[in-house]
């Protein structure tokens, strides 16, 4: 998290705001229910509520003359020399704590306000502006309410960063609720760092852990990390496994007894369906990790202590499965969270190591950190 | 060689970024530096704020993230 200089932030816990009507404030949604001004009204509370559950802040509102924060709905130039620029890009800014502007929150009308997850969803723009009045600048950290980009998530919208954040500055809530905040980015060079699932995609690598991923490109040094839902929003915040089918280009995607494919940035239609069209039982609620075998045109499944051998030229599982992963696999332990398949290896995740394994001799050659492939 | 209009697309789409989130003044502004020098600077703040990798060159993975909505506070918080 970031603050402004001189951690500005408002010297009292009541503060006051003011919604203030430039123009005809509503856009009417052609495709969605119109967004009443009672919805308005209801989304910027929530807003306030996010910030005042977490600390002592209490939010009182004005109908008429000055409030600390107030709120209005403007286009291109509207009146403080900060243009909006029409329809997508900035979407709306507010002001630091301080006199006059100061706290002051202004939307760009030209955008499409939505109450659900279409177009720009109205109580997470307003937390995040709200953010700013309070003092809080923006945060590197992507899974943060307070990161710059937007991007839509259903859960409840601050992460441990935010709270820390303006926790720093006002303290917590003396009477604080439970809150389930968002864990913070998960960081690549951490030693105990485990993987989610791995696969290639069109010659990238994908790395899920939590809420995102890592791209790794073969001639990027550093790889970059994005929310799962900003790139594929259909796709649940968490991957079981993951594997590449070059020759179909497409990505399947496991989450509990739910699978997804990709083509590239695509859901492929028909998709979601469950894990157990491959022809695994009923019994298996999850896949822990999917591997792609391009030489022989198998997919691995492993789940628990077993694994699955799927013929992708059939669709249908190999007779004779499924099979211990220690007897098959020797070396790597008896259970795997990710796994990859490079040249004739194996990559077997498990906790915060990697099995480098050797398809033709069936042996582990070399163990590694499992972030050994971001040379930190 | 003059840019392609793509490319100068580009440009002048990370230019205005770049002076409106991350404070890079514009025309003579830039006490002492060329404007390369600015210029690239800026786009390796940019890159490490966003944790791309910092090269200070307009790839394609900086301009993608320069088109996605956002707020208008700039991200430089001075």
């Amino acid at each position: 998290y970031n603050h402004f200089p001189r951690d500005l932030k408002w010297e009292t816990t009541n503060v006051t705001f003011r919604f203030v009507l430039k123009i005809k404030i509503i856009r009417i949604l052609n495709y969605t229910p119109d967004l009443k001004k009672m919805d308005v009204d209801r989304a910027l509370r929530n807003a306030f509520n996010v910030w005042s559950d977490v600390t002592p802040l209490r939010f009182k509102k004005l109908h008429e003359g000055n409030a600390d924060i107030m709120i209005s709905f403007g286009a291109k130039e509207h009146g403080d020399f900060n243009p909006f620029d029409g329809p997508e890009g900035l979407l709306a800014h507010a002001y630091p704590p301080g006199k006059g502007i100061g706290g002051d929150t202004h939307f760009d009308e030209d955008e499409t306000w939505t109450k659900d997850d279409h177009a720009f969803n109205l109580f997470l723009v307003a937390s995040h502006e709200f953010g700013h009045a309070l003092g809080m600048a923006h945060s590197s950290d992507p899974g943060s309410l307070m990161y710059p980009v937007y991007s839509y998530a259903k859960s409840y919208p601050l992460s441990e960063d935010d709270i820390k954040g303006i926790q720093s500055l006002y303290g917590p809530n003396p009477n604080q609720r439970k809150v389930n905040p968002k864990p913070d980015a998960p960081n690549k060079c951490d030693p105990e760092l485990d993987f989610d699932a791995v696969t290639e995609l069109r010659g990238e690598t994908i790395i899920f852990k939590d809420r995102f991923y890592w791209r790794l490109h073969p001639q990027m040094h550093e790889p970059e990390q994005t929310l799962i839902k900003s790139t594929w929003p259909e796709i649940p915040n968490k991957v079981d496994a993951a594997y590449e089918n070059p020759e179909k280009d497409v990505v399947m995607i496991f989450s509990g007894i739910k699978m997804w494919a990709l083509n590239g940035y695509n859901l492929v239609e028909g998709y979601p369906k469950y894990i157990h069209k491959l022809g695994l039982p009923k019994k298996i609620r999850k896949i822990d990790a999917a591997v792609h075998i391009r030489d022989t045109g198998k997919t691995l499944l492993f789940t628990d202590e077993e694994y699955w051998s799927y013929d992708e030229q059939t669709g249908t599982m190999d007779s004779g499965f499924p099979q211990s992963i220690e007897k098959d696999f020797p070396g790597i332990g008896d259970e795997v969270d990710a796994a990859a398949y490079h040249y004739g290896y194996l990559y077997f995740y498990h906790d915060h190591l990697q099995f480098e394994y050797s398809y033709s001799s069936r042996k582990v050659i070399r163990i590694m950190r499992a972030n050994s492939i971001f040379n930190c | 060689k003059p840019l392609s209009t793509g490319e100068k697309d580009k440009e002048v789409l990370a230019k205005k970024y770049l002076r409106r989130y991350y404070g890079m003044p514009a025309g003579l502004q830039r006490a002492g530096k060329s404007s390369d020098t600015m210029y690239e600077e800026k786009i390796g703040e940019m890159q490490k704020f966003f944790r791309l990798e910092v090269t200070g060159q307009l790839d394609d993975d900086t301009v993608e993230l320069m088109k996605m909505a956002r707020c208008g506070v700039p991200d430089v918080a001075e």
